[in-house]
């Protein structure tokens, strides 16, 4: 048994505990992503063991990995009993062992001795009402697949001795989960069954059990193995819709095109225009000039109407052999 | 970066799982220094890079060029510690996993 702090000792410890070694300060984001009321003793406990690891290297439970299981309380026939969903355990995770955490308190006597019976108290009464033999409390493990409406196949059932203060206490429960397991179920239920009048059902609050299973995972040491566990999109898929997938996306506008290849880009001669070498029969051999005109020759601007008039008598006239220029010209000319 | 040392060696990297979007569901650490291998592993290789006897003699060989097209020798990592990653699984269950192979102690030529 591990005694528990007080719930402020208890916190405190939490947040004494979230103090991340790698950024020294605070693990408040590492608290964020446990989600507000998430840090119950289960958290904590988690949080203690990889303290433990990172401080000391020291292998948790002698494997290479702690799975923690939350309970979810249910109330069977007036009685509480708490669910464990082991299902995400991997096929690759070797079972080392396994401990199921609740918090017990000592019973209560009825009211009336404690006010009869001051401690220490000599009077002859408070001897007649000393506690008769405490009662005993048993704790039973049932296994049961996935959706079955029956209460399960009764794995265990272990003696528990009221404590003489609250505390929690640890049972080891490996053979139980390693034979559910071989029975390939993976809901457990407990209930602690105790022959007093049933105290009535407990509030789910952060004293809920909780089980630790220590594993070797196999498969830890394959390539990429860390992809397997912590490659994920949407971190909890459950229940919301898929972002991306909205009812009416319509189907991707875009049109996809494949380039098609046009015959074997061996060479960038335009197709068509092949040029073999002269021995070559019958080929019709052009001169590289007279296949690629100067890819430089500048674009002539459009001439407007009249100027495409005046253009063709210009055509015109400039069939004739002589060029004519105005009289002016002329004269300079004969002076020269 | 820019005046680390040509030949094979280790250099510094730090991975923040909030860059990889992992940070949802880590709890902790929220980062690590990983570190990462670059460098030459050219002949003659100095001890340091502590090349195997493959290395040493493929790079022998392309220093020779009698084969044309061997590349040099990779600059990997040599030894590598585990990091222990507190996560929360789908059920927002916590989980502890002790990766091996998450950082770089040294580097070598193979």
């Amino acid at each position: 048994s591990h005694t528990a702090p007080a719930w402020s000792a208890q916190s405190a410890a939490a947040d004494g505990l979230l103090r991340d070694k790698h950024s020294q300060r605070p693990l408040g984001d590492g608290a964020a992503t446990l989600g507000p009321g998430a840090q119950d003793m289960v958290a904590v406990h988690m949080i203690r063991l990889y303290e433990k690891y990172s401080r000391r290297g020291a292998r948790p439970g002698g494997g290479n990995t702690v799975r923690s299981f939350r309970a979810k309380l249910e109330v069977v026939n007036q009685k509480a009993v708490y669910f464990f969903n082991l299902t995400s355990m991997q096929d690759s995770e070797m079972i080392l062992t396994a401990t199921f955490h609740f918090y017990s308190e000592p019973l209560r006597w009825p009211r009336a001795r404690e006010m009869l019976c001051k401690p220490r108290a000599k009077n002859a009464s408070c001897r007649l009402l000393s506690p008769g033999p405490p009662v005993r409390q048993h704790l039973l493990f049932r296994s049961l697949s996935q959706n079955t409406a029956t209460q399960g196949l009764l794995r265990g059932a272990m003696a528990v001795a009221p404590p003489p203060r609250a505390l929690w206490q640890a049972k080891d429960i490996s053979h139980i989960v390693k034979a559910a397991r071989r029975d390939g179920e993976l809901l457990l239920s407990a209930q602690l069954d105790s022959e007093e009048r049933d105290p009535g059902v407990p509030s789910s609050s952060p004293h809920a059990p909780y089980i630790l299973i220590y594993a070797n995972d196999l498969a830890i040491s394959e390539p990429n193995s860390v992809a397997v566990t912590l490659q994920r999109y949407d971190p909890f898929p459950a229940g919301d819709p898929e972002p991306r997938a909205a009812p009416n996306i319509s189907a991707d506008p875009r049109v996809r095109r494949a380039a098609q290849a046009t015959g074997p880009l061996q060479d960038n001669e335009l197709p068509g225009l092949d040029e073999r070498p002269a021995h070559a029969p019958h080929v019709q051999h052009y001169h590289k000039h007279e296949l690629w005109p100067s890819p430089f020759r500048a674009l002539k601007p459009r001439p407007g109407r009249k100027d495409r008039r005046r253009k063709d008598q210009d055509m015109f006239m400039a069939s004739s052999q002589v060029l004519d220029f105005d009289e002016k010209t002329m004269q300079k000319a004969r002076r020269k | 970066q820019w005046d680390e040392p040509r030949v094979c060696s280790r250099r510094y990297l730090k991975v923040d799982f909030a860059d990889i979007g992992w940070n949802e569901w880590i709890i902790s650490p929220k980062s690590f220094d990983a570190y990462y291998c670059a460098g030459a592993c050219e002949f003659p290789m100095p001890k340091i890079v502590r090349p195997s006897n493959h290395a040493t003699i493929q790079s022998i060989v392309r220093a020779v060029g009698i084969v044309p097209g061997i590349p040099e020798p990779c600059c990997v990592p040599d030894k590598m510690n585990s990091l222990g990653v507190l996560f929360l699984d789908e059920n927002r269950n916590v989980v502890l996993k002790v990766y091996p192979n998450m950082s770089v102690e040294t580097c070598a030529c193979r």
